[in-house]
């Protein structure tokens, strides 16, 4: 399944 | 999320602020601020390749520096690095380290080196208190200031929940699993010590967890 790609979390 | 981020960043302000204030570590694991510089370098390798905002980037450095400058402290000052309690701070980390790298080259998003990498410091993040749970247990009277510390760092995960779940709700094909599993264990692991953090607040006393 799909993730953010951007780990754009700490 | 904000929310999360800065209690993560006033519970180590609090941290260096008990250590250099009053020149002791005395309650502190050192082995849950080495696992968290683990953490924190092998989750923001990409600290030089990608940039997401200045915010991102600045808090990244923040912890890096800070995990780095509380274990300074704690090995070199000469007058704070006396007041480690290692005899207490026993637990052995590679039974943390090595489960979580073998977790993450098996349960993983992309095979790769930094995907790796990050997944590890999930995994590695969601049981790097325990070190710290265990020397605060073996610690009659725990001081105020290091019973402040492990509750604001556990309420940075149990508020990362909430943004998590406010997230999926809001954007679409938004999940990320590994994150929400980890984070749910992370905040479970943290559940007795609340409880017994809460009580001792309520009644104004000094936090003894019973062994």
């Amino acid at each position: 399944d799909a993730r953010v790609e951007d780990k754009d979390e700490l | 999320r904000e929310a999360g981020d800065m209690t993560h960043l006033f519970s180590i302000i609090v941290l260096l602020l008990k250590i250099n204030a009053t020149k002791s570590c005395s309650g502190v694991s050192l082995k849950t601020q080495e696992l968290y510089l683990l953490v924190f370098v092998t989750r923001y390798l990409d600290l030089f390749q990608s940039y997401i905002s200045l915010y991102n980037s600045c808090m990244k450095f923040i912890f890096i520096v800070s995990s780095g400058c509380i274990i300074g402290y704690m090995r070199k000052h000469k007058v704070v690095s006396q007041t480690y309690d290692a005899e207490q701070d026993t637990f052995r980390v590679a039974f943390l380290v090595w489960p979580s790298f073998l977790l993450a080259a098996v349960i993983n998003q992309k095979l790769s080196v930094m995907e790796i990498l990050w997944t590890f410091s999930i995994y590695l993040e969601s049981v790097a208190i325990l070190p710290q749970l265990v020397l605060l247990q073996r610690t009659k009277n725990v001081d105020n200031l290091t019973s402040n510390y492990v509750f604001l760092l556990g309420s940075y995960r149990g508020l990362y929940l909430l943004n998590w779940i406010y997230r999926c709700l809001t954007e679409e094909g938004y999940r990320q699993w590994i994150v929400w599993i980890s984070g749910l264990l992370q905040t479970a692991i943290y559940c007795d010590f609340f409880y017994y953090y809460l009580k001792s607040w309520r009644k104004n006393e000094r936090l003894s967890l019973p062994s």
